[in-house]
């Protein structure tokens, strides 16, 4: 565990709160893509299969437990409970677009052709490009809401982070995995746009609005 | 091995 890791951890944690409180407080789940919630709770549920396999630490367990029970009471949240604030007319991303590549690539480029690897690799490829229908939605109304940015901002940091984890592991540890790597890259080239405006515009005080 | 990061990490 290095401060990296920690803080991207954390971060991650951070935005997954944010998400559930912006909802909760509210009463309404404007804004939000459900498209991207599903493929979020079917990224923990893929990756943390092995919280049946083997055991890291209490931390690990316990981190793994919250994101995975974070993601389905968001789920809850944007389905059921609060159904009727949920803007389901900007929220047409075509996620079959993502599912069927991310699946074809998690068979064809793996460490182990075994279930629970093949699980574990089609996780994090989708999790690269599971922010799409979120972002999509945004370009589509062409405004977030600030609390939605705060939440897109840590939820985009948390990979770059872990990807100075990553630099970090690979120099003192002298370890690295070039899938997770590539897939974080990619992650976090998708949130580089998002941060730009993130700076320029929330951080001074003022509303995400997209030109026309 | 990638055994670490599969487990370990988030």
């Amino acid at each position: 565990m290095n401060v990296f890791r920690l803080t991207g951890d954390l971060s991650h944690l951070a935005a997954i709160i944010i998400l559930l409180l912006k909802i909760w407080k509210t009463r309404s789940c404007a804004g939000i893509s459900g498209k991207s919630q599903i493929l979020f709770a079917v990224v923990f549920t893929s990756r943390y299969l092995d919280l049946l396999t083997s055991f890291i630490s209490l931390y690990n367990t316990s981190m793994k437990v919250i994101y995975i029970g974070c993601a389905y009471a968001t789920l809850y949240f944007v389905y059921m409970k609060f159904k009727a604030t949920y803007d389901g007319n900007h929220d047409t991303f075509r996620v079959e677009f993502l599912l069927v590549p991310v699946g074809g690539l998690s068979f064809l480029v793996n460490h182990d052709f075994s279930p629970l690897e093949i699980l574990w690799t089609f996780s994090i490829y989708l999790e690269s490009v599971a922010i799409l229908p979120q972002l999509f939605m945004i370009s589509k109304t062409g405004e977030a809401e600030t609390i939605t940015t705060h939440y897109l901002f840590f939820l985009g940091l948390y990979r770059a982070l872990y990807l100075f984890n990553w630099i970090w592991r690979f120099y003192f540890e002298g370890f690295f995995d070039m899938i997770a790597i590539v897939a974080g890259l990619v992650q976090t080239i998708l949130y580089c746009d998002f941060f730009y405006l993130y700076i320029t515009k929330v951080l001074k005080g003022k509303k995400l609005s997209l030109p026309a | 091995s990638n055994e670490p990061l599969r487990h370990d990490e988030l």
